[in-house]
């Protein structure tokens, strides 16, 4: 499913060069559910945004389902984002003056859903994520962790093949945390493809495979038996 | 140093109501070091804002140091919140376009600090938390854990003597969420009063006391011996 070689990221600052990443490599097959966990700074996030097709790799390759996604153009790069892929951010990136209702209705809205199933949809995907009475707040009207499970939900509303989450649950109480992994593992257990950076150990038992990032690279794949 | 009486937060939303308070009453001594926990939605930040003088009540009343916020004049109470307070937002509230930098000299700026001394100050503040090559980068071009520790880096840069945290290691690994409980365990041990809303127990154990918040209500104040 996923075949990525030698992804290097460089950001340039002026005079100063920030290796993000330094060549990653590892494949990955359909229906896993991965881990990845690494210290602040180390590249997680620049190697999910590369991923989930939001960011563009300064050097190596990314095939997805075999298509080399630096090759595809535009148009076909947008349909993969909409259709084939749910992506969790890190810091939400919600529209902020926006109910959550319309929030988790704007993927539905790109992938031209009818007015009448979007909005049972994005309740739906709502009403998993125990927010059913939160859905005409605005961003600015819920709280960190109802903010989180808002972007969970607008992942998860077009129902994905692949679920890219960054952080998933680092604003939520240890409950609310165990409601989305056990969301998760149930979309797993469907053939769904899970790949979740987390830095509590305790979350990521229930991948069976953790890659362990370091300064921009995968300084260790670990695999596991069973959970 | 600390006295709340019956805070109640109520937010009008058009014909409905969200009680996000309902009546918290405690008091806490200068120098304790109090962990906050509860729920998503149960209050903890809307309670946070109150205590750090960035909110009212709707009702009730809090006494900091005898003296009653809600009372105050609008200039007495910025001066507390740039002199007195140090708060860590849940969204950490940096100045997006801006540098780590001069988001941190910003509190000394208001402070009325000279040029070439907060200068020192705010690269000392972000040397603390691990961030001395980061201090150029703006918000967009740090990690999710490295923006964390920035607003951490503002919150103590004035010195504060109470300082509140609200989640501030939940986008941290492990090993960076270790070394913040070590600065704030040292600023509570040269007296600071630390309270630190987090969901993680582990990072709880830090403190002598834990709030349990629960649907806008202090549900159990847990006070415990030794460390
Ligand atoms: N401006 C607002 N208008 C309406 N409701 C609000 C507003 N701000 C917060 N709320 C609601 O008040 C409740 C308490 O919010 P608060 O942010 O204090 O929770 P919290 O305990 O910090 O949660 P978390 O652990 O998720 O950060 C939530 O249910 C939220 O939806
Ligand atoms: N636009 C940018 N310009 C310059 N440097 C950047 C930019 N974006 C990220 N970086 C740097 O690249 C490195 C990797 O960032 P990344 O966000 O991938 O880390 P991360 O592993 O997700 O960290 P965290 O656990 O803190 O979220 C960081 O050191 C960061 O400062
Ligand atoms: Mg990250
Ligand atoms: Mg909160």
């Amino acid at each position: 499913l996923i075949d990525v070689r030698n992804l290097t990221k460089v950001y340039q600052m002026g005079d100063v060069e920030v290796n993000a990443l330094r060549g990653v490599t590892f494949t990955a097959e359909s229906g896993e559910f991965i881990a990845i966990m690494g210290p602040s700074g180390s590249g997680k996030s620049t190697m999910m945004d590369i991923l989930g097709c939001l960011a563009q790799p300064t050097d190596g390759e990314y095939y997805l389902e075999g298509e080399e996604v630096g090759q595809l153009p535009d148009n076909r790069l947008a349909e993969i984002r909409n259709r084939k892929i749910g992506f969790v951010f890190q810091t939400f990136n919600l529209l902020p003056r926006t109910s959550a209702q319309h929030n988790v209705e704007l993927p539905l809205i790109y992938a031209g859903v009818g007015r009448r199933e979007r909005k049972r949809r994005a309740f739906e995907a709502l009403e998993s994520v125990g927010l059913a009475d939160r859905v005409r707040h605005k961003s600015t009207e819920l709280s960190g962790g109802q903010i989180q499970r808002v972007a969970i939900a607008r992942a998860l509303v077009t129902e994905p093949s692949i679920i890219f989450a960054d952080e998933p649950t680092g604003n939520l109480d240890t409950k609310s945390g165990a409601e989305i992994m056990t969301i998760f593992r149930g979309l797993n257990e469907k053939g769904n493809t899970i790949i979740m950076v987390t830095h509590e150990l305790e979350l990521a038992r229930h991948a069976r495979r953790v890659l362990h990032i370091r300064d921009g690279l995968v300084e260790r794949d670990e695999r596991r038996n069973g959970t």
